[in-house]
């Protein structure tokens, strides 16, 4: 799965995600990269969320909006939002969430459970920072 | 100056051999990624401009699993899903179960922009694709050795085997 999130000079965010799928799955089978609200969201009043792991966690746990929607609610920053929603809302589930996530002032929110999460992320003029381990 | 931003994953899960094989072509992948989107955002593009063509250059690089270089489903088949979002209207596209449709995430924003919907899967996807010229690929464009080897690997014999396994994006 890939996906980004982006803030542009009218103060606008978007969120895209895409995925070939599971190796060996079923069929038919999708996961949370084609649903909003799972693997992507995005609200310029509060984030732009993408989502990777385990598709059915995403889903059922509906982990994109419940990012955006409790930075709403506690007026936190992305990154306790994301923080919370992976490491304490869901620390019981079996399986790997990872999501980057953008406000709209250019704060980023990147957290994930799994052994690797592929990321690089760049603001203004800085270098971009590319990472896949902790 | 306002601030302008973005950010790009490649995927989330357990570590594997190919992947710590392949660090340098993964990293390459994504800060060309990065720096595709934050170009069009630098141009006085939109966030939705810059999501996509940075996503699009990620599909078209066979090391990650979405498009050119996707996971095979159980018959060896590809299966494409993705979604964009529009955080300033509250819009949004998405397609799954795609084939042949060499940027899924353009034909997100296609269903988003030109359709009263949100979610089209499958054959209908498709179609809007053809009916609209999308850009499309052969089946055997999507087939990578490492996905192939990745399949073989992974077979299990018996449909309760691959119904119960962990479903890794």
């Amino acid at each position: 799965t890939v996906g980004a999130v982006a803030l542009d000079n009218a103060g606008n965010i978007a969120a895209a995600t895409s995925t070939g799928g599971t190796s060996n799955c079923l069929s038919g089978r999708i996961g949370d990269s084609c649903i909003i609200g799972a693997g992507c969201f995005a609200n310029n009043s509060s984030c732009a969320v993408s989502g990777t792991g385990d598709g059915e966690l995403l889903i059922t746990n509906v982990i994109a909006h419940s990012i955006a929607f409790y930075m709403e609610l506690k007026n936190c920053s992305v990154q306790e939002a994301c923080d919370y929603v992976i490491h304490q809302r869901n620390k019981d589930v079996e399986g790997d969430i990872g999501v980057i996530a953008l406000d709209a002032m250019g704060n980023f929110g990147i957290s994930y459970n799994s052994q690797r999460m592929l990321r690089a992320w760049k603001m203004n003029e800085e270098i971009v920072t590319v990472k896949i381990y902790k | 100056m306002k601030n302008i931003a973005i950010a790009v994953h490649g995927g989330a899960g357990q570590d594997s051999e190919f992947i710590r094989m392949n660090q340098i072509a993964y990293k390459a992948g994504l800060v060309k990624a990065v720096n595709t989107g934050y170009e069009t955002l630098k141009q006085g593009g939109s966030a939705l401009d810059a999501v996509e063509n940075a996503v699009r250059l990620m599909e078209d690089n066979p090391i990650f699993n979405s498009a050119r270089g996707s996971a095979l489903n159980a018959k060896g088949e590809v299966e494409m899903d993705a979604s964009i979002m529009d955080g300033s209207k509250h819009s949004a596209g998405a397609v799954s179960i795609v084939r042949n449709v060499k940027n899924p995430v353009t034909l997100a924003r296609f269903i988003m922009e030109n359709t009263s919907h949100v979610f089209i899967s499958g054959y209908g996807a498709l179609e809007i694709a053809k009916e609209n010229n999308l850009e499309l690929e052969v089946d055997s464009y999507f087939i990578t050795e490492h996905r192939v080897d990745e399949l073989i690997k992974e077979r299990m014999d018996d449909t309760d085997d691959i119904k119960r396994k962990r479903k890794n994006g």
